[in-house]
């Protein structure tokens, strides 16, 4: 099954 | 001193509504600009991004960018409270750890005043890239939460598919298989009926449902819904809040080791 990702693994933080 | 005026209290139950499953407690950021708030869920998982601009309330006054960290449960019971045709005005001073909520009847023969306590919250804004995205779907808010709600029975995932011809919704479980596929339509009567595509390269993601049917706690927003997808990012669902912002709800996809 695929898997959750996070979010801040897309989004940066600043 | 930080005053907004909102005619039609009604818009801001809406969206508490619609942030308060996925957040505890949010930051209200103030500013000239208008009102904005950016927090993830408590997995990390999802984020909400609202933005309320403040030539779109009936009176707006930010002397000072002021940060309001809230409790979203105490702030649902204030709301609560309000008539939907009560006039809502939000007072804080500079510095100030109240918030005042005066609701006012039409005929203004009622006044209500709550005030609540802010919050220091730790704030972390995460910056959102600017990105094309290869689908942009519209279609009736309430299908979307309809779809949703429908797949969740068969499984924790759903698997969005767009392609020219048209958005496929897929779910599969112990109990079986669904599949909702909706095409774009070629004449409504209302716009807001319509189903529209605008595709650069077809995608298929995967996400949980538990998120959608959270984000569709935003259904009566706005009678539209925006989704926006890229292969191997994450989704943009947009409800525009009538002529005064949107609620975006970015949430991670599902993706195979």
């Amino acid at each position: 099954d695929p898997k959750q990702t996070k979010i801040s693994k897309f989004f940066t933080s600043p | 001193m930080f005053e907004a005026r909102l005619v039609q209290s009604s818009i801001l139950k809406k969206v508490l509504e619609a942030i308060k499953e996925l957040l505890n407690e949010a930051t209200f950021d103030c500013s000239d600009s208008g009102i904005q708030l950016q927090a993830m869920d408590n997995s990390h998982v999802s984020l909400v991004s609202l933005n309320l601009r403040s030539d779109g309330f009936d009176k707006y006054r930010c002397d000072r960018n002021l940060s309001m960290g809230i409790n979203l449960a105490s702030m649902s019971k204030i709301m609560k409270c309000a008539g939907n045709d009560d006039v809502l005005t939000m007072k804080a001073q500079d510095n100030a750890d109240l918030v005042t909520f005066m609701f006012e009847s039409q005929n203004q023969e009622k006044v209500m005043d709550y005030e609540m306590k802010l919050m220091n919250l730790d704030q972390e804004h995460l910056g959102i890239p600017e990105t094309d995205y290869s689908c942009v779907i519209k279609l009736p808010s309430q299908e979307f939460a309809r779809i949703v709600r429908d797949l969740s029975q068969f499984g924790e995932s759903v698997v969005i598919s767009c392609t020219k011809e048209g958005i496929k919704f897929s779910a599969g479980g112990d109990i079986g298989n669904a599949n909702i596929k909706l095409a774009q339509t070629s004449n409504v009567d209302k716009d807001e009926d319509a189903v529209t595509i605008e595709m650069q390269e077809p995608v298929s993601l995967t996400f949980a449902c538990r998120y959608l049917n959270s984000f569709a706690k935003a259904t009566p927003l706005s009678p539209q819904v925006q989704l926006s997808m890229s292969a191997d990012v994450p989704l943009v669902v947009e409800y525009k809040i009538g002529d005064i912002g949107h609620i975006r709800y970015y949430l991670a996809p599902k993706i195979e080791d």
